[in-house]
């Protein structure tokens, strides 16, 4: 499980 | 993007609108926290610096834009068109108990040590504790307007939302942030006792009202 770099949420 | 995302989201802008409506239309802040409005400006602020280094979508940076100047024109309606109106020796926390601690912890525990993850991380923290004043300002006052407590609600509503949301993107997308979600916890824990006045005495018609 990763945390994605881009981060898309608010 | 989910349904508990956009539901969430929408919650969230609802409740920034409530406020400023209120205010707007009574020219009063009464019962309103400055010290939680200036706490949300601060997490804006510093989250949404990705706006400029970062495109997600149109929608994404909409939003963003949308909190920060909303939030901004709460506090400037707060501290300088209806000052007079603004009940802060009722509004007596002291937010640098939250920043402090904030900050210190927004620099041991995160993702990268770079400047904007870490600023992303103390807003992240920042957000979950930054209704505090405003808790603790009904608490003091012992009752709140129904405008506010549905304000609340939804603003409360939003990062419950937000833990559906988690919880489907870590089944469906293999996506996990800790630090946001044990954040969005905490938050959501806060705002607890909160619903179970507003669900047991608001929605049936009555005003929140703390027991002596």
């Amino acid at each position: 499980r990763k945390t994605p770099e881009k981060k898309d949420e608010l | 993007m989910n349904i508990f995302r956009l539901v969430g989201d929408l919650s969230h802008l609802l409740a920034i609108f409530v406020l400023l409506l209120k205010i707007w239309k009574s020219r009063s802040c009464a019962g309103v926290s400055g010290k939680s409005q200036i706490l949300f400006a601060l997490v804006f602020i510093t989250r949404y610096l990705d706006l400029f280094t970062n495109f997600i979508s149109v929608y994404n940076s909409l939003m963003k834009v949308i909190f920060i100047a909303s939030t901004v024109a709460t506090v400037y309606l707060m501290y300088i068109k209806f000052k007079a109106t603004y009940d802060s020796n009722h509004d007596t926390f002291r937010i640098e108990f939250l920043v402090v601690p904030v900050g210190g912890l927004a620099f041991l525990v995160n993702h990268d040590f770079t400047p904007l993850e870490i600023l992303w991380t103390f807003s992240i923290y920042l957000e979950s504790v930054a209704i505090l004043p405003q808790l603790f300002m009904i608490s003091k006052t012992g009752e709140a307007e129904t405008i506010t407590s549905h304000y609340l609600f939804a603003l409360g509503s939003y990062r419950a939302l937000y833990l559906l949301n988690w919880i489907y993107r870590y089944y469906f997308e293999g996506y996990f942030d800790l630090i946001a979600v044990v954040a969005g916890c905490v938050q959501t824990i806060l705002y607890c006792d909160f619903f179970y006045l507003y669900i047991t005495k608001v929605m049936w018609g009555k005003k929140l009202s703390l027991p002596a």
